[in-house]
């Protein structure tokens, strides 16, 4: 079965809409799963340098891809490493949090911010 | 601590001093203008305590080092702020020196004087933006100032020994700084 989360997901990249009750069955989640939502996660990881894709569209699938960007979010920003949606991930992920990417992860991202704010200058 | 890719920093000889300016176009009317400059004034002199960089405001916008600006959504960097919580700031490395904070958000400077569950302390963001112009990405260190994330109604401003020896990496001590870390450290010594 696939859950279904209840709300109106937001198409933002910067904020994850989440409910109490999504908690539970995001938290079972593993490789392979596919639950509707799930896309808003990757786009998050993918905005804030965790996660490689260059068509910028996200499947709602839980694939080894998603799996490996949870690792690298989880060790960087010191939580358990656990490749899942656990309670402690996601609401590390609901935090309000400064824009700029995690850079150590993905460093060609800053070196496109530098070259935006080059050739703006 | 972490440093942007090519560990870029202002390259001027020290000690130095980076002038900054309020963009007055972008602006938020929730707190005074006293009240901003003074949290910015606050955060600056953090940093220029352990650093031998020094800050000081000017008024023209054009010419200053640092432009800071408060924008609403799509502002012109190709990195749209959106709206309350989420993204509440981002600045740029050196030496670009664009602090930009996410005008909806219920900026504060003191929360007794706000009930809002979604007010946002300005002098911790301002802290931690700084220390990017400065040439600091995100810590993993959840006590550090440079941790990405803040939650509504927290304060987290004062420099941990993670930003200091971050920042001293790149810019070395200031002369006068002696933290209660030294002197931890001083103390085991002699004990020793």
């Amino acid at each position: 079965t696939t859950p279904t989360l209840a709300h109106t997901l937001t198409q933002s990249a910067t904020k994850i809409a989440i409910t109490n009750r999504n908690i539970h069955s995001l938290n079972n989640a593993g490789r392979g799963t596919k639950i509707t939502g799930i896309s808003q996660f990757k786009r998050y990881l993918h905005r804030f340098g965790y996660l490689q894709n260059n068509n910028i569209s996200f499947s709602d699938e839980f694939d080894a891809v998603l799996e490996s960007a949870l690792f690298r979010y989880q060790r960087n920003l010191g939580l358990q490493v656990t490749g899942k949606l656990d309670s402690n991930t996601v609401s590390q992920m609901i935090t309000p949090r400064c824009g700029d990417p995690d850079t150590n992860t993905t460093p060609h991202h800053h070196n496109h911010v530098h070259k935006t704010r080059l050739t703006k200058n | 601590f972490v440093f942007f890719p090519g560990k870029p920093r202002w390259s001027r000889s020290m000690p130095m001093t980076l002038t900054y300016a309020f963009s007055r176009e972008n602006m938020i009317h929730s707190l005074s203008m006293k009240e901003i400059r003074e949290a910015f004034q606050r955060a600056f002199t953090r940093w220029a305590s352990v650093i031998p960089v020094s800050f000081v405001e000017v008024s023209d916008f054009e010419l200053t080092d640092i432009k800071i600006g408060f924008y609403n959504g799509e502002h012109g960097d190709g990195e749209p702020f959106d709206g309350v919580l989420g993204v509440l700031a981002h600045s740029f490395s050196p030496e670009i020196g664009r602090l930009h904070l996410d005008a909806a958000e219920t900026w504060a400077v003191d929360f007794r004087s706000t009930t809002s569950e979604v007010a946002v302390d300005l002098e911790s963001v301002a802290t931690h933006e700084i220390g990017h112009l400065l040439g600091l990405s995100h810590s993993s260190v959840k006590e550090a100032v440079m941790y990405p994330s803040l939650r509504p109604r927290d304060k987290r401003a004062d420099l941990n020994i993670d930003d200091i020896k971050g920042v001293q990496s790149l810019y070395g001590s200031n002369p006068n700084f002696r933290s209660e870390w030294s002197l931890e450290s001083d103390m085991s010594a002699n004990q020793g």
